[in-house]
């Protein structure tokens, strides 16, 4: 890009908007692989989906973030983003300072593949969503899940990590849902300006929301 | 919002792709 696009408040929008993009698409491709997903409605789906996306984002992205540099790496250790690479996407601190504290707590917690795998599907899963009909079907499928995971915390997760981890899992998502809101308020700022807007991709509007239609 | 509850394309594309 041009050298003066570097120095605008917001040159990484572009390029984040299109991580978010591929990141949406993983999240979808990881719900229709969910036992039970596909058999609720289409509507169902796609309610669960747009709620639960930048919740299953922030928790994925725990992967790649590193307590030693506080920063998510990309494709290999020689692309890292810090807090202030996400600030050069419209983004302030009132979301990222306690999404980085989210980070540094889930990676803290050292969950095994398998929780963390269930933990995204349990979030997915979650009745009380906004737009959902058949909620009580949502939540059948959520507590399989949940005792999936408490079974297998029982069983595979030895001491002194198991100590009410199923609690500190669940807690981590309800720090989710107030990140979620955080994201939504600043999504919609910066959604409302067009010259904003346009850098975003199709996806990621439809699945956040469209201000301007 | 009624225009956005509709629609959803890519939402129904992406679900749908790869199904037998």
């Amino acid at each position: 890009p041009p050298m003066d696009i570097n120095f605008s408040p917001f040159s990484m929008l572009p390029h984040l908007a299109d991580l978010v993009s591929y990141s949406i698409q993983k999240v979808i491709g990881f719900a229709k692989m969910i036992p039970g997903f596909r058999d609720l409605t289409a509507e169902d789906q796609i309610a669960l989906l747009k709620s639960s996306a930048i919740e299953i984002i922030m928790l994925r992205s725990n992967q790649s973030f590193s307590l030693e540099d506080m920063a998510w790496s990309c494709g290999g250790n020689e692309f890292k983003y810090q807090i202030n690479d996400v600030t050069k996407a419209g983004h302030s601190l009132e979301l990222l300072e306690p999404l980085v504290k989210f980070q540094i707590g889930l990676k803290k917690l050292d969950l095994h593949e398998e929780e963390h795998v269930l933990l995204m599907g349990i979030c997915i899963l979650s009745p009380d969503r906004p737009g959902l009909q058949d909620n009580s079907l949502v939540e059948s499928l959520q507590d399989r899940l949940s005792e999936v995971l408490q079974t297998y915390i029982l069983c595979k997760h030895p001491p002194p990590g198991n100590r009410l981890l199923y609690a500190k899992m669940i807690q981590k998502l309800a720090d989710l849902r107030s990140l979620n809101e955080e994201h939504s308020k600043q999504y919609r700022c910066l959604s409302f300006k067009p010259e904003h807007s346009m850098q975003l991709t199709p996806l990621v509007l439809e699945v956040f929301g469209n201000e301007i239609s | 919002k009624k225009k956005e509850s509709k629609d959803h394309q890519l939402l129904r594309y992406l679900l749908d792709k790869d199904e037998k």
